[in-house]
């Protein structure tokens, strides 16, 4: 039996508000510890993982291991019908296997109740990096506020949609998108003297090729935290996470492009 | 403007 209480606009609904138009699905994995969802764009050029733990999570109650498919447009739909004073629970019981149910209850105890089916998610689920393996095989990290990292993906998606490039090196960072009349470059120096906001971390210098639309769609969920840490590496996909609350984080993986 | 890789290049599913 699970059940999960939602508030609109809180971290589970902005991440699903968000992959809205990039996925259909999102695969949620729950147990006593907390919940972890996945999804995964159509394309499959991007991954977007949602860790909570129980303890985080108010009145959140898991008592076995409950692996399921959810339809993100039909959660999304339901969810904005209700109003911001609802109390939102998300339920699958053992009676009604094979679907979901979102119970909205107003202030006043009138109810709205939403029903349906799970989806078979099994294929959309990936085993992603863990920390000692973005610490091994990553050469470059840099902290930075989510607010200003928000406006950079907006800047560099609205110029160029298909082509943007992000370099690190220890003394700066440089965002580059390519647009159909012209380029768009933004730099960010190292500030000696203040780290706490921005924070650059290299072993050596990195390059790295990707779509800005991506970037884009996700760096709106990523202002729910103060601050975005972006992990680059030359073989792998750039990994960029906000922390959610006293231990939960987002996570997302943009597939990169190999340059000409 | 490069060639796109798929995120399955990367992570094997789970």
């Amino acid at each position: 039996m699970l059940e999960l209480p939602l508030v609109k606009g809180d971290p589970f609904h902005h991440v699903m508000e968000a992959i809205l138009d990039l996925s259909d699905v999102a695969h949620v994995v729950c147990t006593t510890r907390g919940l972890n969802l996945l999804a995964v764009d159509t394309k499959h050029l991007a991954i977007v993982s949602l860790l909570f733990p129980a303890e985080d999570f108010k009145g959140y109650t898991c008592d076995e291991y409950i692996s399921i498919g959810i339809p993100i447009r039909d959660l999304v739909n339901a969810i904005r019908c209700g109003d911001d004073k609802d109390t939102i629970t998300l339920k699958v019981g053992e009676e009604n296997f094979g679907t979901i149910t979102l119970s909205f209850v107003s202030p006043e105890k009138n109810t709205v109740d939403y029903e349906f089916r799970l989806v078979d998610a099994k294929l959309e689920r990936f085993r992603l990096p863990d920390r000692h393996f973005l610490r091994s095989k990553y050469q470059g990290s840099v902290k930075m506020p989510s607010v200003e990292f928000r406006r950079i993906c907006k800047c560099l998606s609205n110029f160029g949609d298909e082509y943007g490039v992000i370099s690190v090196t220890d003394e700066d960072l440089t965002y580059f998108a390519k647009g159909t009349d012209g380029d768009v470059y933004v730099e960010y120096k190292q500030q000696e003297e203040d780290t706490t906001i921005f924070k650059i971390d290299v072993r050596e210098p990195v390059r790295l090729a990707f779509n800005p639309k991506y970037l884009n769609t996700f760096a709106k969920v990523f202002t729910l935290s103060g601050q975005v840490k972006l992990f680059l590496s030359k073989t792998h996909p750039l990994m960029v996470e906000c922390k959610i609350g006293q231990k939960g984080r987002i996570r997302c993986f943009v597939a990169p492009k190999v340059e000409p | 403007s490069g060639v796109q890789l798929s995120i399955k290049e990367f992570y094997r599913p789970d």
